[in-house]
């Protein structure tokens, strides 16, 4: 079976923001 | 054909043809007769001028044209006549043939640096000791290949017209036979400029140097003299190293050879840019020693020359592609670069042979792929070759740190 790719709208970014601004 | 390349296209040794460097050269002389003008030399009447160009004019036996120096007085004075070849050229012989009788001591020099320095090539003395210093019966061995000798012959008097200066510059020195491997010699016979200068005339050792004033001086008074050259002949070729058949004339008028084997520069004496997989060398009869090319696989446009890759190669290779584009790198960018991979499907001289890893930004743990297979490190339980998805027995979770979390 394929796993669907990951959802990034499903992530929370509350304490991950300078994460993501890294992406 | 080209002679620097045989019927199957592969290079070999080329010369320039034998020459007279010296015809239709610039020639200088410290003295020429006819200013102001004498009797019998006027430098404003061509038929009773002297100039130095007749030294290296086309040689009429018939009609020889000779140039004169001045009418000299008093104690021997040196006369010297510079020839500038314009480029380096292998000299193997120098000759004068005279209209005025041999000087009694002369001396051949030549120039390697377009006349900033000179080394003596031959010194002619029936005094050799007395006048310059040097045995007439010196020897040359292997230890010195490089000296000037002094000979006592080709200084009598006579003939007293015609007579012939000559100077072989191989002749009697012990690596001639095996010229190709004697760098030694290679550079003895290197010349850019000859000059000779003639030191004492016959008449004042014979005649103890008598002054007997005469306006047009000339060999019939006792102790005036003057020098007379009708033919100044530097045998030999352009010198190519043995990478070019032919020397031309570049924009600025100057003599370079037409190099080839991948050379370049006015003796062919260095390799052509992105040529330098291995050392410049000079072509022999049994290998040309063409200059090769780096091999980057098409992704570079520049390299260098490294001699400690070249010697662990087994002196093969030694070229390092510099600035490798199209993601590549390593010496021959044969790899790819970090943060991509090889693409097996394509050729590695492909400009798409390396692909980004592209590698997810949560769930890869880093930005890095394996190079040749292009798979990213995942962080735990994630999968694919970007880590893309959750692996089976996984699912995904809320916190980017943890982007897969195992199912309870």
């Amino acid at each position: 079976d394929v796993m669907p790719t990951l959802d990034m709208t499903l992530f929370d970014w509350t304490d991950y923001e300078d994460l993501r601004l890294d992406m | 054909p080209d002679p620097c390349y045989d019927e199957k296209g592969a290079p070999r040794r080329c010369i320039p043809e034998f020459v007279n460097a010296a015809f239709g050269k610039e020639v200088h002389a410290s003295s020429t007769c006819g200013k102001p003008p004498t009797r019998h030399c006027d430098a404003s009447d061509p038929r009773k001028a002297h100039p130095a160009s007749y030294l290296t004019d086309l040689n009429n036996v018939a009609n020889m044209t000779c140039w004169r120096s001045e009418t000299l007085h008093h104690s021997p004075q040196n006369v010297t006549i510079t020839l500038s070849l314009g480029k380096k050229f292998e000299v193997i012989y120098v000759s004068l043939q005279f209209c005025s009788p041999r000087p009694e001591s002369a001396a051949v020099f030549k120039s390697m640096d377009y006349g900033k320095t000179w080394v003596p090539y031959q010194y002619y003395s029936s005094q050799c000791r007395k006048i310059y210093g040097k045995s007439n019966k010196a020897a040359v061995t292997k230890q010195n290949e490089q000296e000037a000798l002094c000979t006592d012959g080709h200084t009598d008097l006579y003939p007293l017209t015609g007579g012939l200066i000559a100077f072989s510059t191989l002749e009697g020195r012990p690596s001639g036979q095996d010229f190709d491997n004697s760098p030694v010699l290679q550079d003895w016979v290197t010349a850019t400029d000859i000059r000779v200068i003639f030191s004492r005339p016959h008449l004042f050792r014979e005649l103890g140097g008598r002054d007997h004033e005469d306006e047009e001086g000339g060999m019939s008074s006792s102790s005036s003299y003057y020098y007379a050259v009708g033919e100044f002949q530097v045998g030999g070729r352009c010198k190519c190293n043995g990478h070019a058949s032919r020397c031309v004339k570049d924009k600025e008028g100057k003599l370079v050879c037409d190099c080839k084997h991948n050379t370049e520069g006015p003796e062919c004496d260095r390799c052509k840019p992105f040529h330098y997989d291995r050392p410049w060398q000079r072509a022999t009869a049994r290998e040309a020693n063409e200059c090769l090319a780096c091999n980057c696989n098409l992704h570079a446009r520049r390299c260098r020359f490294n001699m400690e890759l070249y010697k662990l190669s087994g002196r093969t290779s030694g070229g390092v592609c510099l600035n490798c584009r199209h993601n590549t790198a390593g010496r021959h960018c044969h790899y790819c670069k970090e943060g991509f991979y090889r693409d097996m499907s394509k050729s590695i001289t492909d400009r798409k042979a390396c692909k980004a890893c592209d590698c997810h930004p949560v769930g890869a743990a880093g930005k890095t792929c394996n190079q040749t297979t292009g798979q990213c490190p995942c962080k735990d339980g994630v999968t694919g070759l970007t880590c893309n998805r959750c692996a089976k027995g996984y699912q995904q979770s809320r916190s980017p740190v943890a982007p897969c979390i195992k199912i309870p």
